[in-house]
């Protein structure tokens, strides 16, 4: 699965999410990412989110829309995406990631996977990381 | 600080070998991203921009380079989301397409639709002039050994793809 989110100069988010889905999957197996709420969610009131992971998992807690409702809530882009993998991963135990940002500017990549390969622009600098920590 | 754009390129289980080509690849598509925003592009044209590049990169999970299903097909799914209108479009199970990420745009832009599966994206595909490429050309030769490597019984795709609890 591969994913993004951005706020342009005007301050509005989006999100996009494709996949090829899981590994030898049954046939017509649909998993998180084009379920909106689950594979991504967008609003300017909020931010936006791409997730990936185990779609079967990310459906039952609904993870893109569950990161915004936590913002919503006063917590950061970063505590947001934090507590909502920390929740799926304790409630059905489904590893997954994130990339998420909010209309002002503040993002944060976060997984409960062993790694997830990300990379973020801002002000001309480039972030990048794959493993926990980085 | 205004604009701002953040990829990934997936969560899942990446082998130290293709780990470099991973990094690669979401920072020099969030780098293509980052310029159409400094352009003035919207906020959706870079997200768009940044999966269709991960999507024509043979090492993500997406497009070519897509895990195939229990029959060695490929089979794709995308979503796009506008947070100013939270307007949406989304296909599943879709075939043949190179860049999914683009139908689901089409499927926000041209229908009242929220998703469009299988066949009927397909014929949505062809409707707007959308080339279908042969599976085949989807298909990367460490897509196919992952697939022969779990067909066993006693496989385990899920944690294949995924890893160990992190």
């Amino acid at each position: 699965t591969v994913g993004a989110v951005a706020v342009d100069a005007e301050g509005n988010v989006a999100c996009a999410t494709s996949t090829g889905g899981m590994l030898n999957k049954m046939e017509g197996r649909v998993g998180d990412t084009p379920c909106i709420g689950s594979g991504g969610y967008a609003d300017n009131l909020s931010g936006a989110v791409s997730t990936t992971g185990y779609g079967e998992d990310i459906m039952k807690v609904t993870l893109a829309r569950l990161v915004l409702f936590h913002m919503e809530q006063g917590q950061s882009a970063e505590a947001a995406s934090d507590v909502s993998l920390a929740y799926m991963k304790s409630r059905v135990g489904g590893l997954g990631g994130v990339v998420t940002v909010d209309p002002r500017g503040n993002w944060a990549a976060c997984f409960s996977s062993r790694q997830m390969s990300w990379a973020a622009a801002q002000g001309g600098t480039l972030h990048h990381g794959l493993y926990a920590g980085e | 600080m205004l604009p701002l754009v953040v990829v990934h390129g997936g969560a899942g289980h990446v082998p130290k070998e293709r780990s470099e080509n991973s990094a690669m690849g979401v920072c020099s598509a969030t780098q293509a991203a980052y310029r159409i925003l400094q352009d003035g592009g919207s906020s959706m044209d870079a997200v768009v921009e940044a999966v269709t590049r991960l999507e024509n990169n043979p090492f993500f999970n997406a497009g070519c380079g897509s895990v195939l299903n229990v029959k060695g097909d490929v089979e794709m799914d995308a979503i796009v989301m506008d947070g100013r209108t939270l307007a949406s479009g989304a296909v599943s199970a879709v075939r043949n397409i190179a860049n999914p990420v683009q139908l689901a745009r089409l499927v926000m832009d041209k229908t009242s639709h929220a998703c469009l599966t299988a066949e009927g994206a397909s014929q949505f595909a062809r409707s707007m002039g959308v080339v279908e490429v042969p599976q085949e050309s989807l298909i990367t030769e460490y897509a196919r050994m992952r697939w022969r490597n779990n067909l066993e019984p006693s496989a385990n795709p899920v944690e294949c793809q995924m890893g160990k609890m992190g």
